[in-house]
C-alpha cells in the first residue's frame, strides 16, 4: 500500500460525507446503498464513523459529472477513467466525484429497481416470463400507458409480481419538484417539449417540466435512464432504434462498425447519416459500490497499490464477493489504527418516496402497494467467514461429488453442479461431531463411501453418521515419527495415496495397511511438485499439490498442466 | 466467403474518446497518470525518458518490465481505472 506524501490524513475519526448529485442510472436509494456499503468496508477495519449530511459542507463531498465538471481533471466520457477522489483536507480534498459518461451498476448489468406494482420495491428478475415470452429488459407490453414494468420473479405468469421501472412518465429525480413525474408537452423558452432533453443545459444531463409550462412555473426535475437507454454519446437516454441506417448500411443491432475502440453503438434514429444521433449500447457497466470503495480509500488517505488484488489497484475489475485485501487494510490501519468494539450504526439512506396517485398512473388491475421505505443493509464482513479469504485451507478433498475446503472448525462446499458455487461456511462439529477443528488431510473411499479423516497422528472413519476412532496412524503402518498427513490421493482399486513431507504411501485401504516399496519420495514419483506441499487432493482426474496460496495441478500423465491460484482457480474468487 | 469489412473510422459527435494512435495513447497515459512527469530540479525541467516511464508503469501493473510498449502494456492502458495518478506529482 501507498499514503499519500506527508501520510495525509484526517484529524478525526467521524467523517462526514453528502451526497451532491445522482446519477440517472440507477435508483437513488440504491446508490445511497452503494456509498453507505462503500463506506463500510473502511469502517468495519478503523476506528473510523461515516455520517451522512444532507446540507451544508461534509469532508467528503460526492458528486457526479461529465467530461469538464468543475475540477482540473475532467473526465473522458465512456469507459477510461471511471472516477477520482481527493486526499484528505479542506476544500475539494476529500471529495470524490464519479463519471456519470459511465454506466453505473452493481457491476452485472442494469440493476433495476421497481416502484409501486406489488413487489415491494423489488429488483427487477431478468430475464422473466411473460405471456409465453421471455424479456430481458423493462417492458411496455400488456400495458396502455407506456409505463415500462417488469417482473421481480422469473415467471410473471405463474408469480403475478412485478413493479415498475425508472422512467420520466413515473417520476424524476433531483431539481425542484420533489420528484414529480414529468409533463409532456411542456414549454421551455416557448418551445414545446414532447420528451426530457437536454437543452438549457451544459452538462448534458436530461430534464423535463413538470408542469406543463416551465418558464411559467419553473418546475423541472432530472429524467431517469431506462435500463434500455443508450449510455453517453450525444443521445443520453434515448432507446437504440432499429433498424438504423449506418454509411449506407442498414444494422438490426448494435455494432462497433465505425469505431476503433471496439465498443458497441447503435443509432437512436432510423438514420445516423442523416441525423448524427447516437449512444453506446448498455453493457454490464461498472460497480458503483466498488469504484466508491476505491474512492474513498483514497478520500481518507490510501494512494494507489501495486497488488493486483488489493482494492486500491489502480485498475477496475469486478469481484462478486467482495472482502477487503490484507494491504488495503495495513494501509488504513498505519493511518488510522484498527478498530475496536462495537460498530456504530450505518448510515441510512434518504427514504422519502414521492407518492402517486395509483388510479392516475396504472391503469392495470393488479394490486398496488406504495414502495416500502428502504433500509440500507450492511451486513457485517467476517473476514473469517469468506472462503475466499481463507490463505491456506488445512484439507481439501472431495467428499460425495463436492469439493470441501476444510479449515479451523469450518468447512465450505464447492457445488459440481450450480455453476461451482461455494456454500458455507459450516461448523465441522455439526456434521462429524467427533472431529477436531483441524482436519490435516481427508478422503472418501470410492469403494466403500467411507470417509477417513486425519488431524495430527490420529485418524477417524465415517460411515454415514457412524464414526470409528480416534486411532493411531500406526494403526495403518505408517511409521511413529510421522507428525501429520497432509494429502491424499485416490488411485483407484481401494488404494490411496497418503503424503507427509516428503514422502508417500500407498494405503491399501482394504487391508489397512502400507503397501511394500513405500515411503517413495514425493518429487521421485511426481517430478516438478513442491516437495513441501501442505495439501494434496485429487479434483476431476488432476491431482493438485498447494503450497501457500498457490496449486501445481499434474493430470493423468503426470504432467504440471497448471499453476495457479487456489483462490481463484479452484474457489472462483 | 465475403470480403473482409472494411472498416471505416468515423468521428462520433461529442464523443471524447478520439482515434489515436497507440504511441499517442502511451504518451498521454504516462503523463496522465504521473510516469512521465517533468522534473524540476534547480529550475532546469527535464522528461522522464518514455523507456524508463513505460517500466515503471509495466512494474506498477505487474507487467512484464520491458520498457517496449507491447500488446500487454497497451491492453492494460486501454483498461478502466482511478483517475487519481499513479506516481505522486
Amino acid at each position: 500500500y501507498q499514503t499519500f506524501e506527508g501520510d495525509l490524513k484526517w484529524d478525526h475519526n467521524d467523517i462526514t460525507y453528502r451526497i451532491i448529485n445522482y446519477s440517472p442510472d440507477m435508483e437513488s436509494s440504491l446508490i445511497d446503498d452503494a456509498f453507505a456499503r462503500a463506506f463500510k468496508v473502511w469502517r468495519d477495519v478503523t476506528p473510523l464513523t461515516f455520517t451522512r449530511l444532507f446540507e451544508g459542507t461534509a469532508d467528503i463531498m460526492i458528486s457526479f459529472g461529465k467530461a469538464d465538471h468543475g475540477d482540473p481533471y475532467p473526465f473522458d466520457g465512456k469507459d477510461g477513467l471511471l472516477a477520482h477522489a481527493y486526499p484528505p483536507g479542506e476544500g475539494v480534498q476529500g471529495d470524490a466525484h464519479f463519471d456519470d459518461d459511465e454506466y453505473w451498476t452493481l457491476g452485472k448489468g442494469p440493476a433495476v429497481k421497481t416502484r409501486y406494482g406489488n413487489a415491494d420495491g423489488a429488483m427487477c428478475h431478468f430475464p422473466f416470463n411473460f405471456e409465453g415470452k421471455s424479456y430481458t429488459t423493462c417492458t411496455t407490453d400488456g400495458r396502455s400507458d407506456n409505463l415500462p414494468w417488469c417482473a421481480t420473479t422469473a415467471d410473471f405468469d405463474k408469480d403475478k409480481k412485478y413493479g415498475f421501472c425508472p422512467s420520466e412518465l413515473l417520476y424524476t429525480f433531483g431539481g425542484n419538484a420533489d420528484g414529480a413525474k414529468c409533463v409532456f408537452p411542456f414549454i421551455f423558452l416557448g418551445k414545446e417539449y414532447d420528451s426530457c432533453t437536454t437543452d438549457g443545459r451544459s452538462d448534458e444531463y436530461r430534464w423535463c417540466a413538470t408542469t406543463d409550462n416551465f418558464d411559467k412555473d419553473i418546475k423541472y426535475g432530472f429524467c431517469p435512464s431506462r435500463d434500455t437507454a443508450v449510455i453517453g454519446g450525444n443521445s443520453e437516454g434515448e432507446p437504440c432504434h432499429f433498424p438504423f441506417v449506418f454509411l449506407g448500411e442498414t444494422y438490426d443491432a448494435c455494432t462497433s462498425e465505425g469505431r476503433g475502440d471496439g465498443k458497441l453503438w447503435c443509432s437512436t434514429t432510423d438514420n445516423y447519416d442523416d441525423d448524427k444521433k447516437w449512444g453506446f449500447c448498455p453493457d454490464k457497466g461498472y460497480s458503483l459500490f466498488l469504484v466508491a470503495a476505491h474512492e474513498f480509500g483514497h478520500a481518507l488517505g490510501l494512494d494507489h497499490s501495486n497488488i493486483r488484488d488489493a482494492l486500491m489497484y489502480p485498475m477496475y475489475s469486478y469481484v462478486e464477493k467482495f472482502s477487503l485485501h490484507k494491504d488495503d487494510i495495513e494501509g488504513i490501519q498505519f493511518l488510522y489504527g484498527s478498530g475496536t468494539g462495537p460498530g456504530p450504526t450505518p448510515p441510512q439512506p434518504e427514504t422519502t418516496t414521492p407518492y402517486i396517485d395509483p388510479e392516475e398512473t396504472v391503469t392495470t388491475k393488479e394490486p398496488q402497494t406504495t414502495v416500502p421505505t428502504t433500509t440500507t443493509t450492511t451486513r457485517p464482513v467476517d473476514p473469517t467467514k469468506d472462503a475466499c479469504n481463507v490463505a491456506e485451507f488445512d484439507a481439501i478433498t472431495m467428499i460425495e461429488g463436492e469439493l470441501h475446503f476444510f479449515k479451523a472448525g469450518l468447512y465450505w462446499k464447492k457445488s459440481s453442479r450450480n455453476a461451482g458455487v461455494v456454500s458455507g461456511p459450516f461448523p465441522i462439529s455439526e456434521r462429524w461431531p467427533a472431529l477436531p477443528a483441524v482436519i490435516d488431510t481427508a478422503f472418501e473411499d470410492l469403494l466403500t463411501k467411507k470417509l477417513y479423516f486425519f488431524s495430527g497422528t490420529r485418524f477417524w472413519v465415517y460411515t454415514g453418521k457412524s464414526v470409528l476412532g480416534p486411532r493411531s496412524i500406526e494403526k495403518l503402518g505408517l511409521p511413529n515419527n510421522i507428525q501429520k498427513i497432509e494429502g491424499a490421493v485416490q488411485r483407484g482399486n481401494g488404494k490411496v495415496l497418503l503424503f507427509s513431507g516428503e514422502n508417500v504411501w500407498r494405503l491399501n485401504v482394504k487391508d489397512q495397511n502400507i503397501d511394500q516399496g513405500y515411503p517413495r519420495f514425493t518429487d521421485v514419483m511426481f517430478g516438478g511438485v513442491p516437495n513441501d506441499s501442505h495439501d494434496v487432493f485429487l479434483y476431476k482426474g488432476h491431482i493438485y499439490f498447494c503450497r501457500d496460496r498457490f496449486y501445481w495441478r499434474m493430470n493423468s500423465r503426470k504432467q504440471i498442466d497448471r499453476v495457479g491460484y487456489v483462490k481463484y482457480d479452484v474457489l472462483n474468487c | 466467403w465475403s470480403h473482409p469489412l472494411k472498416s471505416t473510422f468515423v468521428t462520433f459527435p461529442s464523443d471524447l474518446v478520439r482515434n489515436i494512435s497507440d504511441s499517442q495513447l502511451a504518451e498521454n497515459y504516462l503523463k496522465k497518470f504521473g510516469y512521465l512527469q517533468t522534473e524540476h530540479r534547480s529550475g532546469f525541467q527535464s522528461m522522464v525518458s518514455t523507456n524508463k516511464a513505460l517500466k515503471r508503469m509495466q512494474r506498477q501493473m505487474g507487467l512484464e518490465e520491458t520498457g517496449v510498449l507491447d500488446k500487454a502494456t497497451l491492453d492494460v492502458m486501454k483498461q478502466p481505472r482511478c483517475g487519481v495518478p499513479d506516481v505522486a506529482n
